[in-house]
């Protein structure tokens, strides 16, 4: 563990907490996309499916399960909560978000590590969790006030793989040069997904 | 584990 992760995670994790307080404080979620928190929760279920079979630490662990009850319990709220789910503006988010499924479950099974169950969950899980903001970003861009809850959330959830970058060149160059190739291109293209997001965010 | 890849993060 480096700072670098450690603070990725931390700017994650405070993103999840950040979303949460805003659907609980206002009991709305307005200006959120459901189906950016449903691929959330499905990248986090098909990346810590290891959760009960590997232990790597404490820490790991509870991360884990945070990450997968958070993500649950948003979701949860936007469709079952009588108050919050009526705040959900169907019509706006309106991105087919099954084809993001579709194309990160099918560039999973050619580029992966190994061609084993648990390695083509877990890079599906990296590349979907690259484009899982686009339905959000898209709802952000139709123009509605954009309240700054919504607009901070967006803005860790973008910070935190920006962290995970610097902590793949920290480990390049200290651990030895594995092949963290998938990681890297898909960190890449998710951190540059926010690029005018982060534009307009600073301007603003 | 056997797995050569060892996916210690988050």
């Amino acid at each position: 563990m480096n700072a670098f992760r450690f603070l990725g995670d931390m700017t994650h994790l405070f993103s999840v907490l950040v979303l949460l307080l805003k659907i609980y404080a206002t009991k709305s979620c307005s200006g959120v996309s459901r189906k950016t928190q449903e691929l959330y929760m499905v990248v986090f279920l098909a990346r810590y499916m290891d959760l009960f079979t590997d232990y790597i630490s404490l820490y790991n662990s509870v991360m884990k399960v945070v990450f997968i009850t958070s993500s649950a319990a948003i979701v949860w709220c936007m469709r079952r909560h009588p108050q919050v789910r009526r705040t959900y503006d169907k019509e706006q988010d309106t991105f087919r978000h099954v084809v993001l499924v579709a194309a990160a479950f099918v560039l999973a099974l050619i580029f992966n590590e190994r061609f084993t169950f648990r390695e083509i969950c877990w890079a599906f899980s990296i590349y979907l969790e690259a484009v899982a903001i686009l339905p959000q970003l898209v709802l952000l861009q139709r123009g509605r006030n954009v309240d700054n809850l919504t607009g901070q959330y967006v803005f860790f959830l973008g910070a935190y793989r920006a962290f995970y970058i610097l902590n793949w060149i920290y480990r390049y160059f200290t651990e030895g040069h594995h092949s963290r190739w998938i990681s890297w291109l898909s960190g890449l293209v998710q951190t540059g997904l926010y690029a005018d997001f982060f534009y307009y965010y600073f301007l603003r | 584990r056997s797995d050569a890849v060892e996916h210690d993060e988050l």
